[in-house]
C-alpha cells in the first residue's frame, strides 16, 4: 500500500512538471519572438552598435579582436597537448561556408 | 517498487530539464533587456552628439577575443577571408556581445542581482507581462545564485 | 591541420549559447595552468 500511495504520489508530481515544462516551451517561444520583434526593427538595427571606447574600457589592457561572421560560421578551438616537447600555443579556427568573416583588431594604439 | 524507482528518475531528468529551461528564458531575457537599453542609449547619444565617428563603432552581433598585450599572434587568412587560422603564443578568452553588454551594464546588473529598484522597473517594462516572474527572480539573484 | 573531433571545442555564431564560448574560455584556463 506504501507504495503504491508513494507511486500515484510520484505519477502527480509528473504530471506537474509536464504542465510546468509546457509553460516554459511557452515562455521560451514568446520571448525569443519579442527578441525577434525588437531586432528586426530596422532603428534598431542600426542603433545596435558599441564604440570601440566601449570595449576597450571592459577589457582593460588587452589585445582585442572583433569578429563579425555570418550566422552558422563555425569557431573551432583545439584542446592543447600538454607535456614536454608540447609548444605553449592556442589556436582558434575559423571557417564561414556563406560569406567572409571580418575581423578587426580594435586597440591599435 | 521498480516502477517507482523508474519514476523517480525520471521526475529527476523533468526537474533538470525545467532548471535547464528556465535558465535559457533568462538568459534570453536579459539579452531582450540589453539589446533595448544599448539602442535606447545610442539614441540618446546620437540625439546629443550625432552618429560615432566612422569605424569607431561595431555592429552587434559579434565576439570579441581578448588576450595579453604581450601575446604574439599569427593569422592566416584565405583569399576570399571565409577561413582564418589564429596561433596564440599565451591564453586567450572568446567572449560575445551579450557578455560586453552586461560588463557595460546595460542588463542593469539583473545578471548578478544587483538592480535598484528603479531599474528594476525599467526592466520589468522591457518585457512582454507574462515574462516578469522572471524578472523578479533575477532580481532575487537567481541567475547568480 | 585536420583535428580530430574530440579534441576540440565548437562554437556556431548566431546558434550557440555564450556558455560554449565558456567552456572554451574554461578549458583554455585549466590547460594553461595544467601546463
Amino acid at each position: 500500500t506504501e507504495i503504491s500511495d508513494k507511486l500515484y504520489g510520484i505519477q502527480d508530481e509528473l504530471d506537474e512538471l509536464a504542465r510546468q515544462e509546457e509553460l516554459l516551451d511557452q515562455h521560451k517561444n514568446w520571448v525569443q519572438q519579442s527578441i525577434k520583434n525588437v531586432t528586426d526593427e530596422a532603428e534598431n538595427t542600426r542603433l545596435a552598435y558599441v564604440t570601440h571606447e566601449d570595449i576597450c574600457r571592459h577589457f582593460k589592457g588587452d589585445t582585442l579582436l572583433a569578429i563579425q561572421a555570418p550566422t552558422g560560421t563555425h569557431l573551432e578551438v583545439p584542446i592543447p597537448e600538454i607535456g614536454p616537447g608540447f609548444k605553449k600555443t592556442y589556436q582558434i579556427n575559423l571557417k564561414s561556408n556563406s560569406g567572409p568573416i571580418n575581423v578587426l583588431l580594435v586597440n591599435k594604439d | 517498487a521498480q516502477e517507482c524507482q523508474n519514476l523517480e528518475l525520471e521526475k529527476q531528468r523533468r526537474l533538470e530539464r525545467i532548471k535547464h529551461k528556465t535558465q535559457q528564458i533568462q538568459e534570453l531575457i536579459l539579452q531582450q533587456i540589453a539589446f533595448k537599453n544599448l539602442v535606447q542609449r545610442n539614441k540618446e547619444l546620437e540625439r546629443t552628439q550625432g552618429p560615432p565617428a566612422p569605424n569607431s563603432a561595431i555592429q552587434l552581433p559579434y565576439i570579441i577575443v581578448n588576450t595579453s598585450k604581450k601575446t604574439v599572434i599569427d593569422c592566416s587568412i584565405s583569399k576570399d577571408k571565409d577561413e582564418y587560422l589564429f596561433n596564440f603564443n599565451n591564453t586567450f578568452e572568446i567572449h560575445d556581445d551579450i557578455e560586453v553588454l552586461k560588463r557595460m551594464g546595460m542588463a542593469y546588473g539583473l545578471e548578478k542581482g544587483q538592480c535598484t529598484k528603479h531599474e528594476l522597473a525599467k526592466c520589468l517594462a522591457s518585457v512582454p507581462k507574462a515574462l516578469e516572474p522572471y524578472v523578479l527572480d533575477l532580481a532575487r539573484g537567481s541567475m547568480a545564485n | 591541420t585536420k583535428v580530430a573531433a574530440e579534441n576540440r571545442l565548437l562554437y556556431c555564431f548566431d546558434r550557440n549559447p555564450s556558455k560554449s564560448l565558456q567552456m572554451i574560455n574554461n578549458m583554455i584556463r585549466i590547460k594553461s595552468e595544467a601546463k
